[in-house]
């Protein structure tokens, strides 16, 4: 199966 | 502080109505560029970056950054009491505590004006990177709509392949499975029904359909829409207006 990913581990705070 | 005209109320209600239920609090990050919002959903597995440029406006004023947190429940309350042709003015004070928005219609010199309190709301800005995009798809936002609507009926995710011929959604569920596949094309008469294809390499990626369905709220911004895949990172949805955008950035699923 696929796992969804989240956004935070894509984009890291400013 | 911060004084803002937009000339027709329906931009604003579009804007707000296309991305409440996906960020219900968020700030409005108000400076001399314009009006930005960036905001990650609940579950942190979509973005919403938003922005009204100050030449949308006029007139436009705002001298400091000024963050304006609010309910977007509460805004399309307000926003409901304006009519689409009414000119809306936003204004607040440098630390304001409320906003302000005044509806002007010319035509029966009727004014009314409301004021919404604000909300502290501790949002932290994530850095999105330049991304040159593996593909470029832009498609008819009803056609978007149809396809995310209809494969959603079968299954949770779907598989988003481009390729240099076109554009393939595909699902698979508990009752079956189904596909649409759109050719590049162009409509020489209605350019805004063509499919375009900007490709580097091809992209075969995963998304959740739940999400894709609620970005679809903002169909009413544009006749278009693009989706920018690259692997392994998160798909751009972008819809642009005259004066800004609404963009969504959704995380793929990806083999456990």
């Amino acid at each position: 199966g696929k796992q969804q990913t989240t956004i935070s581990s894509f984009f890291t705070p400013k | 502080m911060l004084e803002a005209r937009i000339e027709q109320a329906s931009v604003l209600k579009r804007v707000i109505e296309a991305i409440k239920d996906l960020v219900p609090d968020c700030n409005f990050d108000c400076n001399d560029t314009g009006i930005a919002l960036q905001a990650m959903d609940n579950s942190h597995v979509a973005l919403v970056a938003m922005l009204l440029r100050a030449d949308g406006f006029s007139p436009y004023r705002c001298d400091r950054n000024i963050a304006l947190g609010i309910n977007l429940n509460s805004l399309t309350k307000v926003l409901r009491c304006a009519q689409n042709e009414d000119m809306i003015t936003l204004k607040a004070d440098d630390a304001p505590d409320s906003l302000n928005l005044v509806f002007e219609n010319t035509e029966n010199e009727r004014i009314s004006e409301y004021d919404i309190k604000l909300m502290d709301i501790d949002q932290e800005h994530l850095g999105i990177p330049d991304t040159e995009y593996s593909a470029s798809i832009t498609l008819p936002t009803a056609e978007f709509q149809r396809i995310c609507r209809d494969l959603s009926q079968l299954s949770e995710s779907v598989a988003i392949e481009a390729t240099k011929e076109g554009v393939k959604f595909s699902c698979s569920g508990d009752i079956g499975n189904g596909s649409v596949t759109l050719r590049t094309h162009q409509n020489v008469d209605k350019p805004e029904l063509s499919t375009k294809v900007d490709l580097t390499e091809p992209v075969n990626l995963t998304f959740s359909l739940k999400y894709l369905v609620n970005f679809c709220k903002a169909s009413s911004l544009s006749q278009t829409v693009t989706l920018s895949l690259s692997n392994e990172v998160p798909l751009l949805v972008e819809y642009k207006m005259d004066n800004g955008y609404v963009r969504f950035y959704l995380a793929p699923k990806i083999d456990e």
